[in-house]
């Protein structure tokens, strides 16, 4: 579902050239359940960045679901991140003054339905935040602003999501809890994308790629016991 | 160094009350090294933040070196704040738009001194971002803005350090060489209070005070091998 073909991501400040990616090249099939790991600093959120259709490579080629990326005009690319993705931000990016319950109905706008506030409150109570509806982030701590991010992720039912560090600022239980959401998501025929620095997490996948200085280094099946 | 009495703290919704922190007695002595550990939104940060003299309790009190802060002018607790205490916010809190050399320099301001900026690039360098100096947050990955964060919180030489959660966005290696850090800190005599949910980095802590809705309900001293 996922092709991508040597991509490179160079950033030019003038003064210097950072290669965040270096000729990546990786392929995603349709209900994997893939691990992302490596160094802080390695190009993994600039490669979900340019998979979740958030940023462009500046070389090599991307085709999603047999399309390629650089052919799609920009509403195609809004129609995609809105229907077929979900993305959880390792910085969340929650607007401030917004409610949790809000957040979560953002991505239905333009899916509409009448049912829109009905299907948030599922989503926020699946993480454990059915009773901080109305809060705003400043009124949420850290884990709860997270799982709000991963509600607003999953409200649109979307075949691919993509989470960068989903479990970061979680503590070991409320973390297993999300990660079993994904599980679910996964059975039911969902391909998921997740970086994590956490071993345990990374071991609930089925496959492990490693980042080191923006190239893919590893990409390895996690033996299932 | 820091005693904490029958704290509370409670957010008052208008609809619903939040007890975020509920009768907390602490006590803290110099150059101890602790690790806070509980669930998503059990109080942790709340209770930094208070101690931090960022935010104020509902009710109890707290001395830190003696003095009630309650007793504290405006003035006394910023300099406490810029002088005493060095804070890694949980969601790092960096200047938008500032580079991570300035970032670290600020702390700076007040207490002045020709080598500022030889200092806030010694810091970077010693988080291993001596080649991302003038890079701004939007230009930096979420673990290496952790790392300004931390830089930014030990430029002044703080007795004491409140972080929260400094090892969150790290890598497992990267995570390893920040608490070596910290270690080092500890064994020079500073006061080191971390909140964080990975076991290992509690492990090398030497007390673990831990959380459940707002109240303090474990406080144990981690065995040495
Ligand atoms: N806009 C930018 N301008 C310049 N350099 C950038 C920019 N964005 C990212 N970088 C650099 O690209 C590299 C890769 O960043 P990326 O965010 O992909 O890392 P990461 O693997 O997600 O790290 P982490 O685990 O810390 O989140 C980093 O070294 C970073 O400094
Ligand atoms: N301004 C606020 N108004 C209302 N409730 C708040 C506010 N700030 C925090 N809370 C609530 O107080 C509780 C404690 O929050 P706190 O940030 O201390 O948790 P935490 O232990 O740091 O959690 P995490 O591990 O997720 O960071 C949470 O349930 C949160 O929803
Ligand atoms: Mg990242
Ligand atoms: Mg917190």
């Amino acid at each position: 579902v996922i092709s991508v073909r040597d991509i490179s991501k160079i950033y030019d400040l003038g003064s210097t050239r950072v290669h965040a990616l270096r000729h990546v090249d990786l392929d995603i099939h349709r209900g994997e359940l893939i691990a992302v790991m490596g160094p802080s600093g390695s190009g993994k959120s600039t490669l979900m960045n340019i998979i979740g259709c958030l940023d462009q490579a500046s070389e090599g080629d991307y085709w999603l679901d047999g399309v390629n990326v650089s052919d799609m005009t920009e509403d195609e690319l809004a129609r995609v991140r809105n229907r077929k993705m979900g993305f959880v931000f390792q910085q969340f990016n929650l607007l401030p003054r917004t409610s949790a319950l809000r957040q979560v109905q953002l991505p239905m706008i333009y899916s509409g339905g009448e049912d829109r506030e009905s299907r948030a409150i599922e989503a926020l109570k699946a993480v454990g935040l059915g009773d901080r509806l109305d809060h705003k982030p400043t009124e949420l701590s850290g884990g709860q602003q997270q799982r709000v991010a991963v509600a607003r992720a999953l409200v649109n039912n979307p075949t691919l999501i993509m989470a960068d560090e989903p479990t970061g600022a979680l503590d070991t239980r409320s973390g297993q809890e999300l990660l079993a959401i994904f599980q679910r998501l996964n059975a039911q025929g969902k391909t998921i994308v997740m970086v994590t620095h956490e071993y345990d997490v990374a071991m609930h996948c089925r496959r492990i790629v490693r980042f080191k200085d923006g190239r893919l280094v590893a990409d390895e099946s996690v033996e299932q016991p």
